[in-house]
């Protein structure tokens, strides 16, 4: 038996819109960990990963381990009903088909119950191996959620380089080219508006800027995001969970042909 | 031009 209440439900309701777009069915894993969830787009070049730990939650309750089949954009719609102060309860059982999702107002004077349907999804656990990375780059996640906008109506893609100079993301398109320095700023008023590059090497890599305008819904979830670099990996996005845990993309590159 | 690698190429089944 799952049992789980989260008083700040506008914090599921964030997530949601972070993957919904991105992957249509996924199984929700329950264990004595936390609620997480790990699934690939439909095109299968990018993986979503998501983990809300068990101590973030006002109550958490999983007996044992087990996954719950959801389509996301129907979650989705659900969670929508949900007031953004509302705290939200979700309850499941190993082997049930329906999973219940329960809003409660902050006062106590409307209490919602939405039951959705489960359904059975063949996923398999990608192995995500803890690696090494030649860049990581940490800024604002508004900033960072606004290179990729303004970038995609000039190209499809972008080029994230890595040097001692700083991050530049780059594109072209039929209608020219664009070019953003991002230079290292610690000297801020505010640790989450600073610009933070760490280089072991210099890095420089091609993505589907689609995606990564995708990746950026996440960004009322976090003031900043961490972007890691490597030459033989996938990117890593990610978008930090205050207290709770992670929401992580992993962006395979474009190559040269 | 560029061809899309799939993230299966990286990671593998558990």
């Amino acid at each position: 038996m799952l049992e789980l209440r989260l008083v700040q439900g506008s914090l599921l309701k964030k997530v949601l819109e972070s993957i919904k777009d991105l992957v249509n069915d996924a199984n929700f894993d329950c264990s004595a960990t936390g609620f997480s969830l790990q699934a690939m787009d439909s095109s299968h070049v990018a993986l979503v990963s998501l983990l809300l730990r068990s101590e973030g939650f006002e109550h958490y309750r999983c007996d044992k381990n087990f996954s719950m089949g959801m389509n996301l954009g129907n979650m989705s719609k659900m969670l929508k009903c949900a007031g953004n102060d509302d705290i939200i309860t979700i309850k499941g059982d190993d082997g049930g088909d329906t999973i219940t999702f329960m809003f409660e107002s902050p006062s106590q004077d409307k209490i919602a119950d939405f039951e959705m349907k489960l359904m059975d999804i063949d996923s398999e656990h990608l192995g995500i191996p803890e690696a090494e990375y030649h860049a990581i780059v940490r800024m604002p996640s508004a900033e960072f959620a606004r290179i990729c906008k303004d970038l995609s109506s000039i190209g499809d893609t972008v080029i994230i380089s890595v040097t001692k100079e700083g991050v530049k993301f780059s594109t072209k398109g039929d209608i020219g080219t664009a070019n953003i320095v991002c230079r290292q700023n610690t000297t801020v008023d505010k640790p989450e508006e600073a610009t933070i590059i760490e280089m072991q090497e210099p890095v420089s890599l091609t993505f589907a800027l689609r995606y990564m305008n995708s990746f950026t819904k996440a960004s009322p979830l976090s003031n900043t995001v961490t972007i890691s670099l490597s030459s033989e990996l996938p990117v890593v996005v990610e978008y930090k969970i205050a207290e709770m845990g992670y929401i992580r993309y992993y962006l395979a590159p474009k190559i040269e042909d | 031009s560029c061809t899309q690698v799939f993230i299966l190429f990286y990671f593998l089944y558990l």
